[in-house]
């Protein structure tokens, strides 16, 4: 009620002045969305995304799927872009860091990933690609190889691979990463790694929330 | 349901948006570009028990408030001013590793309220 000295009507304490129940509101809006978001506090972003990244990324999302999910299977949909961090990497193999460390929030389940990378081929040439998933050790030693896919590249432009359980499951753990290992010698790598509009990422599909979630009493 | 305006009393839905530029949050949010965080206000007095937009059927409504204030012993009781009709909230954020995610969060828009 903005009238001062009036007396709220739901809970029946002293009215607030607009101002002070503006900002009531305000904060209560920036806690619902991060509770939502299994946040405890909003991010503070540590490597930018460049627009023309963003917008190429964009164009690969879609909605996560339609079809009713029975109730008590019933989880937050959530579709996670990540861009890779290229670590080492020479004409023999590109090695691609995958890093999500939001994956404790909400118990994540992994539904599908797949590897978006783009190529510059020679005209009518055709490549064959080693897609190597390397996962942590137990105590998050080195790197061991979990499974690998052979991809014949016959084009240039943006390529997809499926990624399959290995993969998803590094990922829920926080941490994916992929090696390019073209098959048979070659000049250098086709796999265009620099550049914003360019730049390898990997999109997931979850659910957060999901069988796990606690019955509503 | 009602839309609030000015000083009106009875259960309304009052609309509340909140400006994400405003509150310094644009930065990781990509879009949209706010919440509308409307939330119900106002009261339920008996007489309303099945008005339009109401939370239950016209005979519950009266049914149950009837059962409640015989039981207690009261007159004139009333009920509570909630959301009747929501909607999901779409999000497009950066997470602290710059990933960009994509969400629905169920159930955070109110759309309309009335008296439960």
């Amino acid at each position: 009620t903005p009238r001062a000295g009036g007396q709220c009507p739901a809970c029946g304490g002293p009215a607030l002045d607009l101002e002070s129940r503006r900002e009531l509101l305000l904060d209560l809006a920036k806690r619902s969305i991060l509770d939502k978001l299994h946040l405890s506090q909003r991010p503070t972003l540590s490597r930018p995304v460049s627009r023309t990244a963003l917008r190429t990324a964009l164009q690969h999302l879609h909605g996560p799927p339609q079809e009713a999910l029975p109730e008590d299977n019933r989880g937050q949909e959530c579709e996670i872009i990540s861009f890779a961090k290229t670590g080492l990497s020479n004409i023999n193999q590109t090695r691609l860091d995958f890093h999500f460390s939001d994956t404790t929030a909400g118990g994540m389940e992994v539904q599908q990933a797949s590897l978006m990378f783009f190529v510059q081929l020679p005209l009518n040439t055709t490549w064959t690609l080693k897609v190597r998933v390397l996962v942590l050790g137990p105590h998050d030693s080195n790197l061991t190889l979990a499974t690998q896919h052979l991809l014949e590249v016959d084009a240039s432009g943006w390529h997809q691979l499926l990624l399959g359980p290995e993969a998803q499951a590094a990922y829920s753990q926080g941490h994916l990463t992929l090696e390019l290992v073209p098959e048979g010698q070659v000049a250098q790598s086709p796999v265009i790694l620099a550049g914003a509009a360019h730049r390898p990422f990997v999109t997931v599909q979850v659910r957060v929330g999901g069988k796990h979630r606690v019955r509503r009493r | 349901g009602i839309d609030c305006q000015g000083g009106s009393r009875m259960c309304c839905r009052q609309e509340f948006f909140v400006d994400f530029r405003e509150i310094g949050w644009h930065d990781w949010i990509i879009q949209p570009e706010g919440y509308a965080m409307n939330f119900c206000t106002g009261q339920c007095p008996l007489h309303v028990a099945g008005m339009p937009g109401i939370a239950a059927s016209f005979h519950t409504s009266v049914l149950n408030l009837l059962k409640a204030n015989i039981a207690a012993g009261t007159a004139g009781g009333g009920s509570c001013c909630v959301p009747t009709a929501r909607r999901p909230l779409s999000l497009l954020y950066y997470d602290r590793d710059s990933n960009i995610v994509k969400t629905d969060i169920p159930d955070m828009v109110v759309d309309a309220c009335g008296c439960s």
